[in-house]
């Protein structure tokens, strides 16, 4: 039996927003301590992987560990009945064939509940290995949503290059080339900062348009957690406050 | 031009 109340049902709604354009289908795992996910999208260049504490939810019950095989687009629909301060409560039992999705508005005595039929999913795993980042980059997730944008209309690619004094972000195409160069910032406006932490400096270049799908979680997170390795992918994280944590992966693009 | 890696490139699968 498994069963998990959330007060603050608007979080459910933006998580699965920030990764319904990336994942589809994904085995949601369920354990005692909490729940998480981890898919890759069709192309095996970005991965998704959701780590939720049992802590951040006013009520969490899973007795064994269990595996709810989802269509991420389905789920999405449901959550388009959820309104913005609905209660959300997710309850499935041993061997269900559906997961049980209910959405209370205290206020407005307005419950919705959907089953949502479960899928069976053979999805590979991945073994991420524990990185050491010799870069890692906090910055406010707005600005960088807006970089990321904006540099993505004049290139596919970013080059991103770390060392203690800044992290650039550097395009080249057609219309010409330039950069975007963000220096060590602790203003006093905690949400204003951009902070390095650099110990060897990385140079790699990415798609954009995948960092512009990350980005959706930007409502998650007032910050975006850049951790950059000269031989590893990309992870760009977005902390869920008392909750737990988001993280893309996604693989660099060499040059020929 | 630039080649997209994969992420099976760095990430074992099981």
């Amino acid at each position: 039996m498994f069963e998990a109340k959330l007060t603050e049902g608007l979080i459910l709604k933006k998580i699965v927003e920030s990764i319904k354009d990336i994942v589809t289908d994904v085995n949601i795992d369920i354990s005692p301590s909490g729940i998480s996910l981890q898919a890759m999208d069709s192309s095996h260049v970005a991965l998704v992987s959701l780590n939720l504490s049992m802590d951040g939810f006013e009520h969490y019950r899973a007795d064994t560990n269990m595996v709810l095989g989802v269509s991420i687009a389905n789920l999405a629909k449901v959550m388009k009945l959820a309104d913005n301060n609905d209660q959300i409560t997710l309850q499935a039992d041993q061997e269900a064939t559906h997961l049980k999705i209910i959405f209370e508005n205290p206020k407005t005595e307005r419950t919705t509940e959907f089953n949502l039929n479960l899928i069976t999913i053979d999805s590979e795993h991945l073994a991420i290995p524990e990185t050491e980042y010799s870069s890692v980059v906090t910055i406010n997730s707005g600005e960088f949503s807006k970089i990321c944008k904006e540099l993505f209309s004049l290139s596919e690619t970013v080059q991103i290059t770390t060392n203690t004094d800044y992290v650039q972000f550097s395009v080249e195409g057609e219309v010409g080339s330039g950069q975007v160069r963000l220096g060590h910032n602790d203003s006093e406006k905690k949400e204003d900062q951009t902070i390095l932490e650099v110990s060897e400096s990385v140079q790699q270049q990415f798609a954009i348009r995948y960092l512009n799908m990350f980005n959706k979680a930007s409502t998650l997170s007032s910050f975006t957690r850049l951790c950059l390795h000269q031989e590893q992918p990309l992870v760009v994280e977005f902390k869920i406050d008392n909750l737990g944590v988001l993280k893309y992966f996604l693989a660099p693009k060499i040059s020929d | 031009g630039r080649t997209q890696v994969r992420l099976d490139s760095f990430f074992r699968v099981y």
